[in-house]
């Protein structure tokens, strides 16, 4: 899979996706939704979709595209190269979501949610396959959050189309578990080849599965932390357990509306008592509009 | 360790000694207080310090980080309105005196360096009536040139606020969100007003009213 | 000049995490 596109710019997200099978844009077609890489605290989230006309969908099934999470990485590199093989009927495209773009979206003034984010990534993807001319008549998806609420929103944005959303849908629908194994083979390859924008030396790349409760990735999540910048931005800073260790290794810092602000304003009755020289005039509002004072001291 | 970013000609000791450049404290013409001025022997101009200190701000100074993001700015500023805080209190005593007897400051020795500004005697015309005896001459406080001097500084002021298109009406969160057309409704004498006010963060409280009665 | 403060006063590995951009 060529993610050169990814290399260049790990810290927004890109778009990979094969070449539409022409016999996808004649015949009726079932398309399958999922992610990898939703729980770890570090490296991209990747949403894909796969899709073939519905006459073929028994080859996909021959491919053995069985329940991706029961498949080895390797098995799925292989899998993935058999559907590369046959894509005279097969087609797939992913959303690669930087950590970056995870943390801000989340950390934002205005909050972007994980889910939120998920949902609007495979209402994307399914768009970009109409867009292809892709005749897309069903749609199944593995839930994200709760699949009545998501199957209405899928299904009233996309009329005409059949759609199923479902917790397990990678084991119950082959299109469903092929786009997982597109989407895991990229995010394992996204996070092998990640490039680090940060010049860190001694970086051991040996950061485990990402998982938070795996020991090596904590073990390189300590190892890693910076006081004052953090983490690399291969972490997702808006993940609890990064922020755990950002609340006890790193300096703290204050931004202009942050919550401290409050605080600091009912200190701000108290200090009235406190008369500030007999007849210190405040400076004229040319000067206090641009944060300028005299120099009383250097 | 507290680190600081300045200019060549003021951090080597010696560079700073060939340029002249001192840091002095004298009397803010308006509280009366130490502030800190800048003065340039070689130029024989004075700077005001002035501080940006707005909240939550720090400074990354090359491999450092340092927390509060002060930055000092030094601007030129007229030697008169500090003189002018010796002047008026001389002028009390309704007599000409010479001005090395005027200017003299135990709190703020270094007020004897105003008396070396470029072309002071001009200066001084602006603000005081002379008198010459035996080749020296004795200067006393005037009131009426003084506040004819402030008003052309008002007015200099107001072409100044007009050219930089400074928003003089309502008062605005924060100039920086401010979009320009509005600045065109900004009245007359809005812009005296505002011009007013600036200059008399630096002249005393009584000479500020006597300028608005002006 | 950051639009935040830093807590802190201490080095800090700036050229290695910071690409100042316009």
């Amino acid at each position: 899979m060529d993610l050169s596109e990814l290399e260049k710019d790990n810290t927004g997200r890109c778009r990979l996706s094969s070449p539409v099978p022409a016999v996808c844009r004649e015949e009726p077609c079932v398309l399958g939704v999922d992610e990898a890489g939703r729980g770890p605290v570090l490296g991209p989230m990747v949403y894909a979709i796969c899709y073939c006309p519905q006459s073929r969908l028994t080859d996909l099934e021959a491919l053995k595209v069985a329940d991706s999470k029961t498949l080895s990485e390797n098995e799925r590199d292989r899998l993935f190269l058999k559907m590369e093989e046959d894509r005279d009927f097969v087609g797939w495209a992913l959303d690669v979501l930087s950590p970056n773009l995870i943390s801000t979206s989340m950390l934002g003034r205005v909050k972007y949610n994980l889910n939120s984010l998920s949902h609007d990534t495979a209402s994307g993807l399914i768009q970009y396959a109409l867009d292809q001319g892709v005749n897309v008549t069903q749609v199944f998806v593995d839930t994200v959050g709760l699949a009545e609420t998501y199957q209405e929103r899928l299904q009233k944005r996309f009329p005409d189309i059949t759609v199923t959303v479902k917790a397990k849908a990678d084991a119950l629908y082959p299109v469903v578990s092929a786009a997982s194994i597109c989407a895991k083979v990229a995010r394992d390859q996204a996070v092998k080849s990640w490039q680090f924008v940060e010049k860190v030396q001694d970086l051991d790349a040996d950061y485990g599965s990402g998982y938070p409760n795996d020991p090596k990735t904590k073990a390189w999540l300590r190892k890693h932390v910076e006081p004052v910048f953090g983490f690399p931005q291969l972490v997702r800073f808006s993940w609890r357990t990064a922020q755990a260790i950002l609340e006890k290794e790193a300096e703290g810092v204050t931004w202009e509306d942050s919550a401290a602000e409050e605080q600091e304003g009912s200190r701000k009755i108290t200090s009235y008592f406190q008369s500030e020289g007999p007849q210190a005039r405040p400076p004229h509002r040319y000067f206090q509009e641009r944060g300028l004072e005299s120099a009383t001291a250097l | 360790l507290r680190r600081k970013v300045e200019a060549e000609c003021l951090k080597d000791a010696s560079k700073k000694m060939k340029g002249g450049l001192m840091f002095i404290k004298l009397a803010n013409p308006c509280s009366g207080e130490g502030a800190i001025y800048l003065f340039s022997m070689c130029l024989k101009q004075l700077f005001e310090i002035k501080i940006f200190k707005e909240k939550h701000h720090s400074w990354f100074i090359n491999e450092s980080v340092q927390s509060g993001g002060l930055l000092h700015f030094a601007t030129p500023m007229d030697p008169l309105f500090l003189l002018l805080h010796y002047l008026i209190k001389a002028g009390k005593e309704e007599k000409f005196q010479p001005l090395d007897q005027v200017v003299m400051d135990d709190i703020f020795p270094d007020c004897i360096l105003l008396l070396k500004v470029l072309e002071l005697e001009k200066l001084l015309h602006h603000v005081t009536d002379e008198k010459e005896i035996d080749n020296k001459k004795y200067y006393k406080y005037s009131k009426e040139k003084t506040l004819k001097w402030l008003g052309k500084k008002v007015n200099q002021t107001v072409a100044a606020l007009k050219a930089n298109h400074v928003s003089v009406g309502a008062r605005v969160q924060s100039a920086a969100f401010f979009s320009g057309d509005q600045v065109s409704s900004d009245k007359e004498e809005d812009y005296i007003r505002y011009a007013h006010g600036l200059i008399s963060d630096y002249i005393p409280k009584e000479l500020s009213d006597n300028l608005s009665k002006y | 000049l950051l639009p935040c403060e830093v807590l802190a006063n201490r080095p800090a590995p700036v050229q290695r995490f910071f690409t100042p951009a316009i």
